[in-house]
């Protein structure tokens, strides 16, 4: 157990710097074990800090800024132990349209490296975009969810009508 | 293992039968607020074996079956079938002999839910074990939950061990 | 003093109810005093249910239905006793496109019939138009907040650059 | 009392002196991700005598004051004065003897912090007596933190007594 685990940590930790680096272009980052005797028993401590910014408290990033980094945690567990599927629902709300681009981008990369399955549930036009294909939830009967296939212009015209 | 679709009926707003295929690449899913998005994640969930109502944003778990609208009447089931393809026979050994595999979660209210695995009962416990193997799960870190995002970096070190350990 | 809190309790309903049925377009929504003995002890439960939905827990309500129902709370606040001040960080963040429309047009409603000041953080373009002016924030040096006052195209053109 | 304007000096990401004109109506706030936008809030709910360095994000108070970056070395001051017109003479007794009211509020490393009303030395008790009569303050419910417009519904019926006591 011990051994395994110390190895996944090096992978995780590796993929974690290197998608941070992209994500924020450029910055440095990186986890740590924390001090407990034996590593199946440490926490998990993350470093991290954007590019010309100097290493602080983690609680001191912006929404933004803890959006991305989270997400970098995310896939590198992936990309050492990809699973069947990832979900999103609505991780780009705090982002910029820079930052959206850019998760886009990185979603994209992932999903090529990868066979996981993404569902990604978005109010944002270009992450809409971006997808392979794209599910409508619409309310005519109000209080019941019916679910359409759609293409993007659909998507967008459900996306702005309200449920009322 | 390969997730292919995911069909929910009388599960929370998803009074009549909905199935959604579950394809390789980004499938997106769009539409106003409230109309169910969030739902589907915990349909999700809930059919990988979550026991907390908490998690299904409810007071208690019968909270996920259809409660009804001003013009339909509530349900007494909800039921959800998780799809998977398992050709590459990575399923733990009780489960390993077919190419599909069916995960069935039903809940009637005031009665609890049951398990099935292609049409056979099982126990929740069969369930969890059959997805930890597959770096999956109900709290599996790798579905994120609308507002959770910031959750990893805002924990202590050791509530982020799980992260490690669906790494290995 | 307790006189003075059931006054001010119905008014905040009244306005409550009128705000819900505004945001959601219909609907009913109320808020209750809790029941200890005496009003000063009570806690405050909100009751509401979107337009065609059953009355359930909040807890049940969407990302999206949760702020609208929270702006309507704050604004009966400000309509009953009109604080000097408003400061709403991305609070349009979870909303679709309609309910910013919404969310914005019940600020003017709000700015018009009060003298409070409203700072409006938000990365959606559609309340950005709607400001009556702009301060943009750039870090041309990296990790140092810059302020400059900017019209709506340059704003755009701020929000898109990313700080890296 | 109308708020006028914000002036930060070594306040967190904003090093250098910046000034914010609070005008009637709605004024916007827009910038890239970690830009300074959710700063300025917490550089408002500061100058107004908050004491929880939690509500700041930071670990300590001395977190507040600039930290430096790559090129630039840390600061050991940080200073707020929010500037209010008083010329409907709504404050409280020991203040209201003026048009313009200048609150400041000062910190300095491994020192603490101080306040000061028209230049005259003051405690954040008095500033919090100030504010609470205007029905405003560090934990007015008019000033919502980004990520936190969803707390009242999700918050307990006894935590929401505040919003009452606000309208009174
Ligand atoms: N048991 C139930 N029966 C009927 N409707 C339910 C049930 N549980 C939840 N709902 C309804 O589902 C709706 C919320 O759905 P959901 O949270 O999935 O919306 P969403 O599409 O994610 O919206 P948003 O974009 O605002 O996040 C609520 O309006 C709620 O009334
Ligand atoms: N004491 C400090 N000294 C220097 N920089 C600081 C200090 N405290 C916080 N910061 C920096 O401020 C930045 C965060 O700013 P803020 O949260 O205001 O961003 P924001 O504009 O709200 O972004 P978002 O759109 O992502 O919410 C962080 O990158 C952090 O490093
Ligand atoms: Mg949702
Ligand atoms: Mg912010």
């Amino acid at each position: 157990g011990r051994e395994r685990l110390l190895k996944s940590f090096a992978e995780v930790n590796q993929h974690f710097k290197a998608l941070f680096n992209k994500l924020f272009g450029g910055g440095t980052a990186e986890l740590q074990l924390t001090d407990a005797d034996d590593p199946l028993e440490a926490g998990l401590e993350i470093l991290a800090s954007p590019p010309g910014k100097r290493l602080q408290s983690l609680s001191l990033l912006s929404g933004g800024e803890q959006a991305l980094t989270a997400l970098a945690i995310i896939f590198a567990v992936f990309l050492t132990n990809p699973a069947p599927i990832c979900v999103l629902d609505e991780v780009d709300a705090p982002l910029d349209d820079s930052n959206v681009v850019r998760f886009c981008d990185l979603l994209r990369d992932i999903c090529s490296q990868t066979d996981t399955r993404f569902l990604v549930i978005t109010h944002h036009r270009m992450t809409m975009a971006r997808m392979d294909r794209l599910f409508g939830i619409t309310m005519e009967q109000r209080g019941i969810s019916k679910l359409v296939s759609v293409d993007l212009q659909t998507a967008e015209r459900i996306r702005d009508i309200a449920v009322a | 293992m390969i997730f292919r679709s995911l069909k929910m009926a009388g599960f929370k707003s998803f009074a009549e039968a909905a199935e959604i295929d579950i394809e390789s690449g980004l499938t997106g899913i769009v539409g106003p607020n409230g109309c169910g998005k969030s739902n589907i994640v915990e349909g999700l969930r809930w059919v990988m074996g979550e026991s907390s109502a908490r998690q299904m944003r409810g007071g208690e778990m019968d909270d996920v079956i259809f409660a009804g609208t001003e013009q339909r009447p509530a349900r007494n089931l909800a039921e959800i079938t998780l799809e998977l393809d398992n050709r590459k026979r990575s399923a733990p050994a009780e489960f390993n002999n077919s190419d599909d595999i069916e995960i069935t979660r039903k809940i009637e209210r005031g009665k609890g839910s049951s398990y099935y695995v292609n049409a056979k009962p099982a126990r929740a416990r069969d369930i969890q074990l059959l997805f930890a193997d597959v770096a999956s799960g109900a709290r599996s870190s790798g579905i994120v939950s609308q507002g959770r995002i910031g959750a990893i970096v805002g924990a202590k070190p050791t509530d982020r061990r799980a992260l490690l350990e669906e790494a290995a």
